[in-house]
């Protein structure tokens, strides 16, 4: 759980990369807002402006709607593995987003923004996406690293 | 030297894996 809750802080730097709103704390991320939008621009065409107007960005501290969006967008995550990537994601890497709702759970959230990086560095234009990773800090370039060998190792379990 | 890797710097650990990715073909499994 430590290994993932420090993933979650590497991750949240390569995050702010994007420049989406919502994006200055690992608690801004429990709502989704900025994940959201951050699949947005990983794959507009997958993660489009419609299903993006189905997040809804008012959670304030209602773990309830928190809980809904996270789990609209973990699903498409999945169907985007699946159909767009043709890969299968491990149980051992589906996150409890109910946890990261409720609690803010930063392992459970770790895990949620590590197949957000999955998807980037997998998807159409993920040359943009690796040059962008490849400009961060090195010791947060290690963790992406082993974030992204986790996933193309355990993809096919 | 803490970062040498199997007589490859940190960084070369770091450039050879990002571009290895970059060289896979995208949306192509494993």
């Amino acid at each position: 759980s430590e290994d993932k809750a420090e993933l979650c802080d590497s991750l949240l730097s390569w995050l702010r990369t994007f420049k989406v709103p919502s994006c200055t704390s690992k608690h801004d991320l429990a709502s989704g807002v900025a994940i959201a939008h951050v699949l947005h621009k990983i794959d507009p065409s997958w993660f489009n402006e419609a299903w993006v107007g189905r997040i809804k960005e008012e959670t304030g501290d209602n773990w309830r709607i928190k809980v809904s969006n996270l789990k609209k967008i973990l699903q498409s995550m999945l169907e985007y593995y699946h159909d767009v990537l043709g890969q299968q994601v491990a149980d051992v890497h589906v996150p409890d987003v109910s946890l990261i709702g409720e609690m803010g759970d930063v392992a459970e959230l770790g895990r949620l923004v590590q197949l957000v990086l999955g998807c980037a560095v997998s998807c159409e234009k993920k040359q943009e996406h690796i040059q962008q990773i490849m400009t961060l800090e090195e010791s947060v370039q290690h963790v992406v690293m082993t974030a992204i060998q986790e996933l193309l190792t355990k993809e096919h379990v | 030297d803490p970062n040498m890797k199997g007589g490859q710097t940190s960084e070369g650990v770091l450039a050879n894996f990002f571009n290895s990715l970059l060289t896979k073909k995208a949306g192509s499994p494993g």
